[in-house]
């Protein structure tokens, strides 16, 4: 409960239509995102709690591995950033879906490598489709990732208020070094 | 040398071979004409000493005329096919552009993403940039647009329910809060957009659209900020990420409201992707 409380404060300093309408100055945007962050990364507790506990029900012999397990966001997909993505050539994407019926979702995920295979808990590969991100014209500060392609496969049938996790590795991968160290 | 289809008989979207644009949409096998674009108003520049002479800014949307100017009309794309979503990413200028997308299984809509700014003002004119939807349908000067996700208003072209209006700024006058969708109706045929994010958006003419997605003015319009809404960071004006959903179909078969009901559940109360790094774990490891 402590924990949703970040959230509920943004969400309660939210109600002003300057963090709705986009009239506010830009340091007071910046200022609601970084209120929003904090709720965010406090929420994150929960979920990654949560998530391990629906892990560990399944096979409670192995609670202590499964809770070391860490689950995290990435609040920049919208702009194709993601750093546990630049720095890992294989990873799992855990997919949530918070509706009580069962939904189908097209992941997307910025990636820098060749290629890659997605396989779904039974070890079915799933079709995958690699797209390229477009690359701005004007190169501006903001985006910083090594991610040229968004990596695209079909999430089918995702249980009701449940998850389903997608194990991918990637070959021909550049690992990137300090010049894309996320900066704060 | 030939238009890009995306979609399949029963739904799909036809768009310029070369620009990109969008030409004409099929819904529920019924096709009709729609175009899209991006369009710019001018800002206002008042002298802010009485209420009709105030600038366009933060508070207040009010253009310099009633006609939006084309952003470029030298459009540029290139389309990427595949088996799971076909999508054209289109260039207007060095400061806008668009991916269209199709995803191919059970998908009744086509996404779009926009990316705008920094909007140049170097010519001193302040720009407020819109989507804008050209359609063939005989909207008869009504739209719908939601009400901060209670129940779908009918709004009516210079006209208010409650009194006699005299419009004076017959764009601003006509724009309404689009909280998630608005939506054009032609008969039995309905045509919605859905946005990512609260916008403003009207329907100046019968069977278009059009929602505003960036601005930039150089004036203060006088209601308490005291600066103009000018922003940059890093040193260059601000950039604008975000996406509008295209659906629609029959009202009386009930698949406009069905396909829009699932598209808002689709895209409102998205799935939540969280990552785990597992460079030391092999696949059999972590089933």
């Amino acid at each position: 409960s402590v924990d949703l409380n970040k959230m509920r404060e943004a969400m309660g300093i939210m109600q002003h239509h300057d963090a709705v309408t986009g009239t506010e100055r830009q340091k007071v945007a910046s200022d609601y995102a970084r209120v929003l962050f904090e709720g965010f990364e406090e929420c994150g507790i929960i979920a990654q709690a949560a998530i391990n506990k629906l892990i560990a029900n399944k096979k409670q012999s192995e609670v202590s591995r499964v809770d070391a397990v860490p689950i995290k966001s990435c609040l920049l997909l919208n702009i194709s950033q993601c750093d546990i993505l630049d720095y890992s050539n294989q990873f799992v994407v855990t997919v949530y879906n918070p509706l009580s019926h069962r939904v189908s979702h097209y992941v997307r995920v910025p990636v820098s490598g060749a290629s890659y295979t997605v396989q779904d808990p039974t070890g079915k590969q799933l079709k995958i489709q690699l797209v390229p991100i477009p690359q701005p014209v004007i190169e501006i500060p903001g985006r910083v990732s090594p991610a040229t392609m968004e990596l695209v496969f079909y999430a089918k049938d995702l249980p009701p208020l449940g998850f389903r996790s997608y194990y991918i590795s990637g070959s021909n991968h550049i690992h990137h070094t300090s010049k894309y160290k996320i900066h704060p | 040398g030939r238009d890009v289809i995306l979609g399949n008989t029963k739904f799909n979207a036809v768009l310029d071979w070369e620009t990109g644009s969008l030409k004409s949409m099929v819904l529920d096998r019924t096709k009709f004409s729609v175009s899209q674009d991006f369009y710019y108003y001018k800002g206002y520049i008042g002298d802010n000493k009485e209420f009709v002479n105030r600038s366009s800014g933060a508070y207040i949307f009010r253009p310099n005329g009633s006609e939006a100017l084309s952003v470029s009309s030298t459009k540029k794309s290139s389309t990427y096919k595949g088996d799971l979503v076909d999508e054209t990413h289109i260039k207007w200028s060095d400061w806008l552009s668009q991916v269209v997308r199709y995803y191919k299984e059970d998908t009744y809509h086509v996404e779009m993403e926009w990316l705008a700014g920094p909007i140049p003002v170097d010519d001193n004119v302040g720009k407020e940039i819109i989507s804008r939807f050209k359609s063939d349908l005989l909207s008869d000067g009504l739209f719908y647009t939601d009400s901060n996700g209670r129940e779908m208003l009918e709004r009516k072209r210079n006209f208010r329910p409650t009194w006699s209006v005299n419009i004076k700024e017959p764009v601003s006058a006509n724009y309404y809060p689009v909280t998630s969708r608005i939506t054009l109706r032609d008969g039995d045929k309905e045509f919605s957009i859905l946005t990512d994010r609260a916008q403003g958006g009207t329907s100046l003419n019968n069977g278009e659209v059009e929602l505003m997605v960036h601005r930039r003015l150089l004036h203060d319009d006088a209601f308490g900020v005291s600066e103009a809404l000018n922003e940059t960071a890093f040193g260059h004006g601000l950039v604008a990420i975000g996406k509008h959903w295209l659906t629609g179909g029959n009202i009386s078969s009930g698949t406009a409201a069905q396909r829009t009901r699932s598209l808002q559940q689709q895209v409102l109360l998205s799935p939540w992707l969280f990552f785990t790094p597992a460079d030391n774990i092999s696949f059999t490891e972590w089933v």
